[in-house]
């Protein structure tokens, strides 16, 4: 049996809507330990890893592991389906092939149940080895959406250049070209505020603006997002999930041909 | 112009 009990059903449905760009569908691996989540876009660019620890949960019970294939098109209705204050539990018996939806308004007066169809998924797992980054940036998470929408109008790529000053974002195409610098902030007094650069050499790389666009639908998650980068391996961008965990985004770089 | 690479490019299916 397999029950997962959430308080805030607001973190489910900014999860959805963080994955649900680039993903149609993906499987949920339950273990005692939490559910994990790891797929590739289709176009096999750009990957998803998603982890939601079990002491994150207000209940939490995995009996066996479980993997639950969800169409996450169908996973989105169900969630829209909840109200942002309702308490949603996750549940799924034993290789079922059907996973449940349970939404609890506040007061418990109102109590809905969803039930969803699993799907067969054989997905592959990359393995993402442990990797020191050349270069460490944490900035606004707003920020770092705005970055990406305002740069990709101007070209299809975007250039992310590290040094121990700062970060620099580029672009350029037909219209024109657009530099922004984002100056290592000194002493803010507020965390979610600061940029930070941890360096261990300079970097710069250059990546699809319409993925890096397609990963800042994570902004609701988080008021930081980190950006890990180092020459010739897939840039990392990384948002936590309040307490409970963090979803990443892997992009493969350009290369000049 | 440049070349997007896979990510199976960098990392192994295990």
């Amino acid at each position: 049996m397999f029950e997962a009990r959430l308080v805030q059903s607001s973190i489910l449905k900014k999860v959805l809507e963080a994955i649900k760009d680039l993903l149609n569908e993906a499987t949920f691996d339950c273990s005692d330990s939490g559910i994990q989540l790891q797929a590739m876009d289709n176009s096999h660019v750009s990957l998803v890893s998603m982890n939601l620890r079990s002491d994150g949960f207000d209940k939490y019970r995995c009996d066996r592991n479980i993997s639950m294939g969800m169409n996450l098109g169908s996973m989105t209705k169900i969630l829209k389906c909840a109200a942002n204050e309702d308490v949603v539990t996750m549940k799924a018996q034993d290789n079922a092939d059907t996973v449940t939806f349970v939404f609890e308004s506040p007061n418990q007066e109102k109590v809905s149940d969803y039930e969803m169809k699993l799907m067969n998924l054989d997905q592959e797992h990359l393995g993402i080895p442990e990797t020191e980054y050349a270069c460490v940036v944490r900035l606004p998470a707003g920020e770092f959406a705005r970055i990406c929408r305002d740069l990709s109008q101007f070209g299809e790529s975007v250039v992310i250049s590290c040094t121990k000053e700062g970060v620099k974002f580029s672009s350029a195409g037909d219209i024109g070209s657009a530099n922004i610098k984002l100056a290592q902030t000194s002493n803010v007094d507020k965390e979610e505020l600061a940029v930070t650069v941890e360096m261990q050499e300079p970097v710069t790389l250059t990546f699809a603006s319409r993925y890096l666009n397609s990963f800042t639908k994570a902004t609701s998650l988080s008021n930081v997002v980190q950006l890990s980068m180092s020459p010739d391996v897939p840039l990392v961008v990384e948002y936590r999930i309040g307490e409970i965990g963090h979803i990443r985004y892997y992009l493969a770089p350009k290369i000049e041909d | 112009n440049n070349l997007q690479p896979f990510l199976k490019d960098f990392y192994v299916p295990h």
